[in-house]
């Protein structure tokens, strides 16, 4: 997270982090059951055997795991069937666990939104991760305050890329605060006034976050893919396991 | 040692010529938070449920036990008899635990063990009463209760009633005193929680001037530094002299004091006048000796793009001898590479 600050441990109790044992923590992602993540496609590029993937749950800190930490291994990883890296439209994936998480104030799923419950533009929402801070790779968990920007507004900023209605843009002109490399997957999340927090978005791409061409975050519209992720999730509790 | 009085360490002390040492325990400070209101402030460890140390005894069985039974009302005395076995009394003279008298653990055991056996639940074990002594027998101290000990530990909340409930239900909108009094004056004060202003939203007392907004007006972060006059507070609470600010040099730990140094103002003409924060004081820059190379670079610093379009202008054309102003067009932000992140 470009421009955020490090988060109070146990306030983004969703937030998982997507680790392989050779390089450590890769990618964010999101609790919404307790075997069930949410993360972006392109985290498996390379690696798409549930084998090389572990998942930590509960953790601040990366260099220091804490006492709230729950470590799971991967079953299942299920790709969106229209997902192309080339293309990028269609990053997201779902994630079942070998084993349930259990459920506490620092473990805890989010909640999904309705399938046409939208975020609109100018809300302010919060995106996390362990990504780049522009001059280093954190060990404590991030956090920023972006705001929802529309899908006209944002596609000024990429005229090489069409911005498509499955994703969602989010951050500042000046760019100020922003995801970065190593966040992808992680949440997009906002609070609704009675204090209940809701998941439409997963960090996905944008601009070279590092360089000083900069520009709001794209992420994945959860909302669009609610019938998706119920469908998976019921295919492979019911009728596939 | 056997020879004399006990060492700081028993297990390694090589005060004790060898084979001269003894099962020598040493008071120590009671911890145990469900045990911290006794009349007594030091404990000796191993207790007389055969746990070891005081963070044994916290995770035990009878910890978790005791203050549930305790709910029942089935003893006035059970929680300090709990007490006296989970957390013995240490004399601090001779480094000795003292027991609960006999009849003191008679009375729990008459009164309470039936209540265990409707759930099922079996007394503890160890707890043989004949293992402690007579009150005023063999010269033997033994512990019985004040008439005025506090029934309900620090843990939990005194019903109106006399009984005791677990403080974490107190006010959590559900009735767990017979007569409801858990559930009454439910202020964040009560909760031992601090009440924001504006919505009456509580938060913990930890979460004030801590560098995280909690209420909605952000007031638990206000106030939080006593700043001399010639400084300034960073966003994380801490005092930065003035003439610091955008400097170029980071001064607060969380670099707040560099940040928008260089922005461009709009006044009511719609005029975009390059604005440099400095020393904590918003100054148009004078237009002497500007070149191009500095607009392009005020934009740059700004993440707009070019090419930048400069114009002089004086700020106030009713004060001629106002020097002139830089005023500034920055270029659209360059387009972005796409980047998987």
């Amino acid at each position: 997270i470009l421009g955020g600050r490090t988060s109070r441990p146990g306030r983004w109790p969703w937030q998982c982090s997507l680790q392989s044992d050779q390089s450590g923590h890769i990618c964010g992602c999101v609790l919404i059951a307790k075997k069930w993540l949410l993360t972006v496609a392109h985290c498996f590029e390379g690696r798409e055997s549930p084998a090389v993937w572990k998942v930590v749950f509960g953790i601040n800190n990366l260099d220091h795991p804490s006492v709230f930490m729950q470590t799971r291994l991967v079953k299942t990883i299920i790709l969106h069937p229209r997902y192309n890296r080339a293309v990028v439209d269609y990053d997201i994936s779902i994630v079942e666990l070998n084993e349930a998480v259990n459920e506490t104030s620092y473990v805890r799923p989010i909640c999904l939104p309705s399938g046409g419950q939208l975020v609109e533009p100018d809300t302010y929402c919060y995106i996390t991760g362990w990504g780049h801070m522009g001059n280093k790779m954190p060990f404590k968990l991030q956090e920023g305050e972006v705001r929802i920007i529309s899908l006209e507004q944002c596609q000024s900023y990429f005229d090489m890329k069409t911005i498509t209605t499955r994703m969602l843009c989010a951050g500042y002109e000046s760019g100020s605060v922003d995801s970065c490399m190593g966040d992808s997957g992680g949440p997009l999340v906002c609070e609704h006034p009675a204090g209940r927090w809701t998941l439409f978005g997963l960090t996905s791409w944008g601009s070279v976050c590092f360089s000083k061409v900069l520009g709001p975050g794209v992420y994945r519209n959860v909302s669009h893919f609610i019938d998706w992720i119920e469908r998976q999730i019921y295919i492979h509790t019911f009728l596939l396991n | 040692c056997i020879s004399a009085f006990c060492s700081d360490s028993c297990g390694s002390s090589s005060l004790c010529s060898t084979n001269s040492r003894t099962n020598c325990s040493q008071c120590e400070l009671i911890t145990l938070e469900l045990c911290m209101n006794l009349p007594y402030n030091f404990t000796s460890y191993p207790n007389y449920l055969g746990h070891r140390t005081q963070k044994e005894a916290s995770i035990s069985w009878e910890s978790s036990l005791f203050p549930d039974l305790v709910q029942t009302n089935c003893y006035k005395y059970l929680m300090f008899f709990a007490c006296t076995i989970l957390v013995p009394k240490c004399d601090p003279r001779i480094h000795e635990r003292i027991p609960p008298c006999r009849a003191l653990c008679e009375h729990s055991k008459e009164r309470c063990e039936s209540v265990l056996g409707i759930v099922g639940l079996q007394w503890p074990e160890d707890t043989d009463c004949t293992q402690f002594p007579e009150e005023n027998s063999d010269n033997q101290t033994c512990l019985t209760p004040d008439e005025d000990v506090e029934e309900c530990s620090p843990s939990h909340f005194k019903c109106r009633s006399g009984r005791c409930v677990l403080a974490s239900r107190r006010c959590d909108g559900q009735a767990d005193c017979e007569d409801d009094s858990d559930e009454e004056n439910c202020g964040c004060r009560e909760r031992g929680l601090w009440e924001c202003p504006s919505n009456k939203l509580c938060i913990k007392h930890t979460m004030i001037c801590d560098g995280f907004p909690d209420c909605p007006d952000k007031l638990d972060e206000k106030n939080c530094s006593f700043c001399k006059e010639d400084e300034l507070e960073c966003a994380n609470h801490y005092c930065v002299p003035r003439e610091l600010w955008c400097d170029g040099q980071l001064d607060c730990a969380d670099k707040s004091d560099e940040w928008s140094c260089v922005n461009l103002s709009k006044n009511m003409s719609s005029l975009t006048f390059l604005t440099i924060h400095r020393s904590a004081t918003d100054y148009h820059v004078c237009a002497d000796d500007w070149q191009e190379n500095l607009s392009q670079l005020a934009c740059k610093q700004m993440g707009l793009g070019g090419p930048p379009m400069t114009d002089i202008v004086q700020e106030h054309e009713q004060l001629p001898h106002q020097k002139c102003r830089v005023l500034l067009y920055c270029g659209r932000r360059p387009a972005a590479r796409m980047s998987k992140r």
